[in-house]
């Protein structure tokens, strides 16, 4: 029996916001210890991993594993039939063949349920070695988003180059070319708004602009985005919960 | 120009 309650539908929302438009059929894991889930696109460049800690919930019971096959499209419909500050629970037997959906609203004593059909995705699950990074940056989420969303107007890739102490993000297109750089510091008084850099080894890095602008999409998880890059891996692109996270891996483009 | 590689270089089973 799995009983997963959010005291917000909002945060739930968010999460499948943060992740529906790059990939379709996804496994939701749940175990003891919380739920975890894996895709990757249909071109095989971007991998998403969530994870959702047990501390994310309001409350958690799962006495049983259980494989949730959901077809994201078909979960997003019924996200938005809840208020986002309506309790939900999500709630399956041990061998489920659908998984129900419960809003409440406390104020109100309205409480709406939805039955979502399971599917029977049939999906490798990848276990991801923890992998050596050049460079570790983290910024404000909605800095990055505006960069990736700005310079994307203007190329298909986007090149991110950091040295010691200047990070270069660079588009090079048709209409013109644009650049954004950016130097690590400390804000005091608002320490989410940060940019904190950690280099070993400088990286000249491009990426897919569509990728990015997937990637993006999880900022309205977290104020921050941690970035990982390396010459020798795809980049992770993590925006953390209260518990857990959702990790983006991108393969980068590299000279023919 | 630069070519837009998989996760499978660096990934097995992807």
């Amino acid at each position: 029996m799995l009983e997963a309650k959010f005291e917000e539908a909002s945060l739930f929302k968010r999460i499948i916001d943060g992740f529906k438009d790059c990939v379709q059929l996804v496994n939701f894991q749940c175990k003891e210890d919380g739920i975890i889930a894996q895709a990757v696109d249909d071109s095989r460049v971007l991998l998403v991993s969530l994870e959702i800690g047990i501390e994310a919930f309001q409350n958690y019971r799962c006495d049983h594993p259980v494989t949730l096959g959901i077809d994201l499209t078909s979960l997003s419909k019924i996200l938005r039939c809840g208020n986002n500050t309506d309790n939900l629970t999500l709630i399956a037997d041990d061998t489920p063949d659908s998984v129900l959906l419960l809003f409440e609203d406390t104020k109100k004593d309205r409480i709406a349920e939805y039955s979502l059909k399971l599917m029977d995705i049939d999906a490798e699950f990848l276990k991801i070695e923890d992998l050596a990074y050049d460079c570790t940056l983290k910024m404000p989420s909605p800095e990055f988003s505006k960069i990736v969303r700005d310079l994307s107007q203007l190329s298909d890739s986007i090149n991110i180059m950091i040295t010691k102490e200047t990070i270069k993000f660079v588009a090079d297109g048709d209409i013109g070319s644009g650049s954004v750089i950016l130097k690590p510091f400390v804000n005091m008084d608002k320490p989410q708004e940060s940019i904190n850099l950690n280099m070993d080894q400088p990286v000249d890095l491009t990426f897919g602009s569509k990728y990015l602008l997937d990637i993006v999409k999880g900022s309205a998880l977290s104020d921050n985005v941690g970035v990982r890059l390396s010459s020798e891996a795809p980049a992770l692109f993590q925006f953390d919960l209260k518990s857990g996270y959702l990790q983006f891996f991108l393969a980068p483009k590299f000279n023919d | 120009g630069k070519r837009q590689v998989t996760l499978a270089r660096f990934f097995s089973q992807v």
